[in-house]
């Protein structure tokens, strides 16, 4: 199994879900996230006050997968957040050992 | 000599206004650019990096880097040259290309000089940089193709770029010295036939970071153009990576063309300091090259 | 070692972070998300409102352990956070190479 | 490839960037989170004012890097992020199996 995680533009978030929904993929963890990258900030007015936000909103999406349906998932995930404009984000793979649903205490890819 | 003069800083002085003319629609489609500026023939900042009008980016920057470590040596040094940008990469500017970031950061932690072989690195941020090294190494064609390759390798390694940098050198020696549009284009198809990829005649209107697209922008507008304003103008109307192709494509027309055909109104917003240092340094290392020690 | 990531259902935090303080485990770092489940558009209770909108407010827990206490950590967010019902969330373990304690530099076991 | 997990003290956010900048890294992910650590109950300064609470606001970084690079990271989170007070926090090493470039599909340390 793998934990899939996606840093991607907030407005791309619908999109995203909507296309690992058409692939089968229902379980998501999503989180608000700043990123700091090539795409920079800028300045915005914040009570009155002119601040130099230096970093861009993005949201980080969790996806827990079994080990077939990672290239899917990626391959899904970056067709649809894509825009080709700097700060489109990352995809992160990383090993998963174990997954429990607290439910019913299944466990492996049963549980995602 | 008057003219070598004029020419030498024409590269120079072309690559920066390209630069400062262009970034302001990178990555915008012609379409784009069409809907929101007509035509685009000024200076006008902003951009995605929001950008004050007549300021440049890495692509001048880097090249200011390779200048300033050869006026300081008098000579070729790519250590110079590496430390110059390292340097720069900590003053956090404006941009910074992926490659070239990662590059330089390997050089700063590992002393890397040479980038290993990567199919990534077929993009024109080695490509943007040749004028100070065409000045440099003007009247010497192997030691363009030394320098060129070498300075490249700092932060690109595929033949793609190294083949764009050679080719950029000869065509603005080419320039430089006086030869026709017809000895250049003669030499571009030397490039094609080396290199077929390079080719241009269906030119599709692809004007990315890749540097095949990147050149053949910058051939197609070069070449159907009669003048340094014309030439940079349709350039950068392409959009895509447009400070980078107008950069390119300013430095081959001011080789071309001269100082003489670059506009005054570009003169007067482009940032005092930049056309201040280009001008002075285009002249230094004509000063340098071997063309001018066997004047 | 191990950084074991927790989904619960946001009610459930202080019951578990009890629960883990009672087997010796005292560091957690725990950030609120969104949960996209199996179950969409179902209604969950979140603060005595009835919920319909395909998200969940939902916290994660990230608990870095030793290799011999994982199970005993599992064992005690799986029965702490369990309702059985829907969305009662996961358990996930990944592999954790290596862990540094800033203060003092300790590294490995002794650094969480 | 590594992800870099360093959870740190809010005000440490602008001088572990500066740093990191500083060795060419850039790219950063962060979102706030909240710290649940070994002294319990302690008071902590949080914008001016003293908390007793349980839990201290923390922020946490995800850096992915290239293996050779990972040691300089570390010790440059480190050295910044320290103060020699509890609640400095920690660096997570996690392995990473794959990294992807949304906007061009680059992958692996081009990718980063
Ligand atoms: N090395 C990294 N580790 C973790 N997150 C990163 C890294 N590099 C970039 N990011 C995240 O990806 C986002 C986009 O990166 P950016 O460099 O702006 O553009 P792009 O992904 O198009 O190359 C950043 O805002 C940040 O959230
Ligand atoms: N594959 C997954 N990867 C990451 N998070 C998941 C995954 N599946 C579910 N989740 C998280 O677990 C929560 C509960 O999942 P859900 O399917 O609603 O119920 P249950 O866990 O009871 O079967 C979701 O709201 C989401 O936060
Ligand atoms: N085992 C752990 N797993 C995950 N996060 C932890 C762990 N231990 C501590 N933390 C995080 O590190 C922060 C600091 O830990 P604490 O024990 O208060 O002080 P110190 O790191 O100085 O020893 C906590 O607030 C929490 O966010
Ligand atoms: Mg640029
Ligand atoms: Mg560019």
């Amino acid at each position: 199994m793998k934990l899939i995680e996606a840093i991607i533009k907030p407005f791309k978030l619908d999109e995203v879900k909507d296309a690992l929904n058409e692939i089968g993929i229902e379980g998501i963890t999503v989180c608000e996230v700043k990123g700091f990258g090539r795409q920079k900030g800028h300045t915005e007015l914040y009570r009155g006050a002119e601040y130099v936000v230096d970093f861009i909103p993005k949201v980080k999406l969790e996806i827990a997968v079994a080990d077939e349906l990672v290239a899917k998932v990626v391959e899904t995930i970056e067709n649809t957040a894509k825009t080709g404009r700097i700060g489109d984000g990352k995809i992160f793979i990383l090993p998963l050992d174990e997954a429990v649903r607290i439910r019913t205490g299944e466990k492996g890819t049963e549980a995602i | 000599i008057h003219d070598i003069l004029s020419r030498s800083r024409g590269a120079f002085v072309g690559l920066a206004i390209g630069d400062a003319l262009g970034a302001p629609v990178e990555f915008m489609t012609s379409h784009e650019i069409r809907a929101k500026y007509g035509v685009l023939r000024d200076l006008v900042g902003g951009g995605w990096l929001r950008l004050k009008p007549g300021q440049v980016t890495d692509d001048t920057e880097m090249a200011f880097c390779i200048a300033r470590a050869l006026d300081a040596r008098q000579g070729w040094d790519l250590k110079g040259i590496a430390d110059n940008f390292a340097a720069w990469l900590r003053t956090k500017p404006v941009d910074v290309g992926d490659t070239c970031r990662r590059s330089i950061r390997n050089y700063m932690l590992k002393g890397m000089l040479e980038t290993p072989f990567n199919q990534w690195d077929a993009g024109n941020g080695a490509a943007m940089r040749m004028a100070p090294v065409s000045l440099f190494t003007l009247g010497d064609d192997d030691l363009l193709s030394d320098c060129a390759v070498t300075q490249a390798r700092l932060t690109h390694n595929h033949p793609l770029s190294d083949t764009a940098c050679i080719y950029l050198g000869r065509l603005v020696h080419l320039a430089i010295q006086g030869r026709s549009k017809n000895r250049l284009r003669r030499e571009v198809d030397r490039l094609v036939a080396e290199q077929p990829t390079f080719g241009f005649d269906t030119y599709r209107g692809l004007a990315s970071g890749y540097v095949v697209d990147t050149m053949q922008t910058v051939f197609h507008h070069f070449f159907r153009t009669a003048g340094f304003e014309e030439c940079v103008v349709a350039t950068v109307n392409q959009g895509g990576d447009a400070d980078t192709t107008g950069a390119i494509a300013g430095m081959l027309a001011g080789a071309y063309y001269g100082m003489e055909q670059v506009p005054r109104r570009w003169l007067k917003r482009l940032d005092p300091k930049v056309l201040d240092e280009t001008t002075r340094l285009a002249e230094r290392l004509l000063h340098l090259s071997p063309l001018f020690s066997g004047l």
